[in-house]
């Protein structure tokens, strides 16, 4: 049986896809069945996960409203082991309400979680930001979740928030497990960002702070205008390591 | 009669709130009359915009659930033409579905833009990311908007959609008004920055994007920390410039 991971925040712009497309990337470059899922109505995750260029635009929103079956939306990447779930075409639609009303009803999505736990090993889920309808499905279906947390003070600010929703879930779905907060977007130079870094790891209890850090560098957010997860394109980032490193602790805890 | 102002983004982290805070300060100290709204129920204006430690936690969730008035929501700041509305005790619940479900349907946000315009020249509002049904609501009641875009690939790449919503308000508010883009978190030593720069002014009518872009500085983002505007802060930091020239541009138009 696989595991379900949710990339959730209550902010915003804090890494939430590009460590979504990342773990999941690397997880396949290592032979492990994964499938990676967009439920942000923004629909990021079609911009970074190395898919085909002449791919469908369907996906979960399709799926949710009975348009398009299961088979029509799982896609194939530029990596074996990775199959991808798009939000789908809700991202060209001017109201997107529609949608997260239907995602806060519907029981396609556990059910299509559950499904995918048991043909993959490993299924990354990408949110929206914030502590909507749609994070709290996602987060009652899986098992894992890892909070980023940009090393700057306002996102600090605005941490308890999540935290407190996590102990919320928790208290409906025993299997919810917070792997960890991931500091990301990490600027070396930086006298704010090393302060943030500092404070969470005083603050917070150590085995909720995973060690690794996300460094800031222009390879991964250029990663995106080349449609490929950083860890595929350009693996001797900085950035690229760390999320290695994230991986092979995710596999140990997920054994 | 006052200028509603809108400050929206389908993207996260673009620097919404930190463009909706510094606005506001920049306006107040030229003595316009001027009140900031916080609507995005993860509440980042708090942290940013100058209050006295001593004010209350009550805001816009409490003042539409009908539990204070509108009195005890409007806060004083270190600014005398400055007072701003919290958005509320709904930062302190886990389950923030309540808030945005009234937001949608109730009255009280639209007559509350609407009789804050008449009392002050300009009315700011902070929103949360996305194209949900609170920014739908807002934008209604608004008539002036103002687009943050993050310099890098992936808030390009999915800007098409907020300007698609804002087509579409348009048709029911023909008072809304896109004021333009202004570009944010500028790092003039990255490629990325001025790529993405480069494309979105030769990609959109010139009259659609501002000239001056917003750069990234340390003082910008320390600013949360010390919980004041940047342009009280540190008036002299080139975020703060930015800003001051974009309210010289907007009180202009304002006229
Ligand atoms: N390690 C990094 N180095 C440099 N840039 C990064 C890094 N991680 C993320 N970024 C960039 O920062 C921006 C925000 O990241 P991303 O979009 O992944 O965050 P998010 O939390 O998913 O945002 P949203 O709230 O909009 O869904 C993007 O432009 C991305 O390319
Ligand atoms: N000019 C700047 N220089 C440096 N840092 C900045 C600048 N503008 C914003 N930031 C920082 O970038 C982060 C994102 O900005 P902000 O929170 O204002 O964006 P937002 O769009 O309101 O995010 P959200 O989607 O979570 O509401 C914050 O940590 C902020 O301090
Ligand atoms: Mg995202
Ligand atoms: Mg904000």
């Amino acid at each position: 049986m696989g595991h379900v991971l949710a990339i959730v925040s209550q902010k915003g712009g804090v890494g939430k896809t590009t460590t979504a497309v990342n773990l999941a990337a690397e997880f396949a470059l290592r032979g492990t069945k994964t499938l990676l899922v967009d439920c942000d109505p923004q629909g990021a995750v079609k911009y970074g996960a190395g898919l085909r260029s002449n791919h469908t635009p369907y996906g979960l929103a399709d799926y949710i409203a009975g348009t398009r079956t299961l088979r029509e939306i799982i896609l194939p990447t530029a990596l074996p082991w990775l199959r991808v779930i798009l939000v789908g075409t809700v991202t060209n639609e001017s109201d997107q309400s529609a949608f997260q009303e239907l995602m806060v009803e519907t029981d396609l999505l556990p059910a299509l979680l559950a499904s995918a736990r048991e043909r993959c090993d490993v299924v990354i889920v990408d949110t929206p930001p914030g502590l909507g309808g749609i994070v709290r499905r996602v987060l009652a279906a899986s098992q894992h979740v890892i909070v980023p947390l940009q090393c700057e003070p306002l996102a600090l600010q605005t941490t308890p928030q999540i935290l407190r929703m996590l102990e919320d879930i928790s208290a409906v779905n025993d299997e919810l497990t917070l792997d960890g907060i991931v500091l990301t977007m990490f600027d070396e130079n930086s006298d704010v960002c090393a302060r943030v870094a500092d404070y969470v790891r005083r603050h917070l209890p150590a085995n909720m702070v995973f060690d690794m850090v996300v460094p800031r560098t222009s390879a991964a957010a250029e990663a995106f205008a080349a449609g490929q997860p950083v860890v595929l394109r350009n693996a001797a980032d900085p950035s690229s390591r760390a999320y290695s490193q994230l991986v092979t602790e995710l596999q140990a805890r997920f054994q």
